[in-house]
């Protein structure tokens, strides 16, 4: 553990809990991507299959449920509790144009053809892209709230954290995953638009909205 | 490939 790992995860924490915290208090999911959020649960769940066959720490545990319990949770919000604000026009990202290829990619490029690790491989490969269909629907939509915002920041923070931790064990563990590591860039890439708007917009007081 | 490791990442 290091401090761009545990930075990393106590970011992508706050990410989560925003999430939750924004619709529960607005009551509402307007302009949130029900589809990014059942491909994050998706993420979680095979992802974390290895709570059932491995212990590794407390830490590792309890971090595991509370991200897979807050991604459930904020599904049932989405479409469950407060389905009459869920924006579905506007959230018409085909996922199955990421689901499937990603699919198709885990079980040709893993560390191991084994069902948890093409899995795993599944998860970080998707968890990659499943961010997609919300900035689809920003794009869509020309805007997003502030506190949006401020979720889509520390979700986007939390991976380019994880970029400096890989470096970090790279160079004092000897650890190195390529695979994370390619999906974790390809991760990052994709927030930098929304990281130079959030930074040139939303913290100098503005709203994020994008020229018609 | 080389072979699977423990995943202590999240």
């Amino acid at each position: 553990m290091n401090v761009f790992r545990l930075t990393g995860d106590l970011s992508h924490l706050a990410a989560i809990i925003i999430l939750l915290l924004k619709i529960w208090k607005s009551r509402s999911c307007a302009g949130i991507s029900g589809k990014s959020q059942i491909l994050f649960a998706l993420v979680f769940t095979t992802r974390y299959l290895d709570l059932l066959t491995s212990f590794i720490s407390l830490y590792n545990t309890s971090m595991k449920i509370i991200y897979v319990g807050c991604a459930y949770a904020t599904v049932y919000l989405i479409y469950a509790k407060f389905r009459a604000t869920y924006d579905g026009n506007h959230d018409t990202f085909r996922v199955e144009f990421l689901v499937v290829p990603v699919g198709g990619l885990a079980f040709l490029v893993n560390h191991d053809f084994s069902p948890l690790e093409i899995l795993w491989t599944f998860s970080i490969y998707l968890e990659s892209v499943a961010i997609l269909p919300q900035l689809f629907m920003i794009s869509k939509t020309g805007e997003a709230e502030t506190i949006t915002t401020h979720y889509l920041f520390c979700l986007g923070v939390y991976r380019a954290l994880y970029l400096f931790n890989w470096i970090w064990r790279f160079y004092f563990e000897g650890f190195f995953d390529m695979i994370a590591i390619v999906a974790g860039v390809v991760q990052t890439i994709l927030y930098c638009d929304f990281f130079y708007l959030y930074i040139t917009k939303v913290l100098k007081g503005k709203k994020l909205s994008l020229p018609a | 490939d080389d072979d699977a490791v423990p995943k202590d990442e999240l």
